[in-house]
């Protein structure tokens, strides 16, 4: 399905102008998030309290991308089962990829924009960080640079986003159609949407599921970051990031 | 405390059971 397009340019596959409307305002999951940091932390630790404070807003970042979830076509329709498995499958992904967008329409080389809106040096995290962490945010702006210079916009981001939930391979699902179904559509979507609106750039569907590629090895590398961290004791308890991380695949 | 499906995160089901949320 396609919109009408009243101006005369490329129309939008409907798929995605559906996926434009259910994506958050980043001023709205900002507000709530910001609400969430300044309760006080129900579990008192010994970490610092910058740590404690990115892990509480990493759990809430991933809680507003279960609300999306939650809200999206196909994926609403699942049992809490399958809906389940798809996110155990992706958790990291969508965390790491809303990050980069961020970035990406943040547009600073040397500074990061967290969910919050504090602006971080990338110099205060070489200092402060540690190599593990710095060395993941600095491969994480390699990816912003490569998705920048693609001129990856909203459309393709929210089509993208919609690919990496239903990214599990459908023999782990009971609901096999109706997923398999939605992975067809995205992709062809988001083909046609390049096609019609980067005529000039004839392989940007390849190049940004590569760059998807490149998403799933940065979040591999966080989970082992998470992990090293919580084998140190360093991790908040009931922190949800650690429970998804401890928990069953599929 | 909300229990999940053997060895699946429980907060995770307690955000995306409906009946849960409802409550």
């Amino acid at each position: 399905g396609y919109s009408e397009s009243f101006s005369g340019g490329p129309t939008v596959p409907e798929l995605i102008l559906q996926l434009l409307q259910l994506e958050p305002e980043e001023d709205q999951v900002r507000a709530r998030i910001l609400g969430c940091l300044q309760e006080p932390a129900k579990n008192r630790s010994d970490q610092p309290a910058a740590f404690g404070l990115l892990c509480r807003m990493a759990d809430q970042t991933f809680i507003s991308i279960v609300d999306w979830a939650r809200r999206c076509m196909v994926f609403k329709e699942l049992e809490v089962a399958d809906q389940m498995s798809l996110l155990q499958n992706c958790w990291s992904e969508l965390l790491v990829f809303d990050h980069i967008y961020r970035q990406i329409q943040y547009g600073k080389e040397g500074s990061i924009l967290l969910v919050t809106g504090q602006e971080v040096e990338l110099s205060t995290v070489a200092a402060q960080a540690g190599s593990l962490l710095h060395n993941l945010v600095l491969r994480a702006q390699e990816l912003v640079l490569q998705l920048h210079a693609l001129q990856l916009d909203r459309q393709e981001f929210v089509c993208l986003k919609f690919l990496i939930l239903f990214s599990l391979d459908v023999k782990f699902l009971s609901n096999h159609s109706l997923v398999k179904d939605a992975q067809e559509k995205a992709n062809a979507a988001l083909l046609d949407y390049t096609l019609c609106h980067y005529p000039h750039c004839a392989d940007k569907f390849q190049q940004l599921l590569l760059c998807l590629v490149e998403v799933r090895a940065l979040s591999v590398q966080a989970k082992e970051y998470l992990y090293h961290k919580h084998l140190g004791n360093e991790m908040p308890r009931n922190n949800l990031l650690i429970e998804m991380l401890q928990a069953r695949q599929t | 405390p909300c229990q999940g499906p053997a060895g699946r995160p429980a907060i995770l089901y307690t955000l995306l059971s409906p009946s849960l949320m409802a409550s």
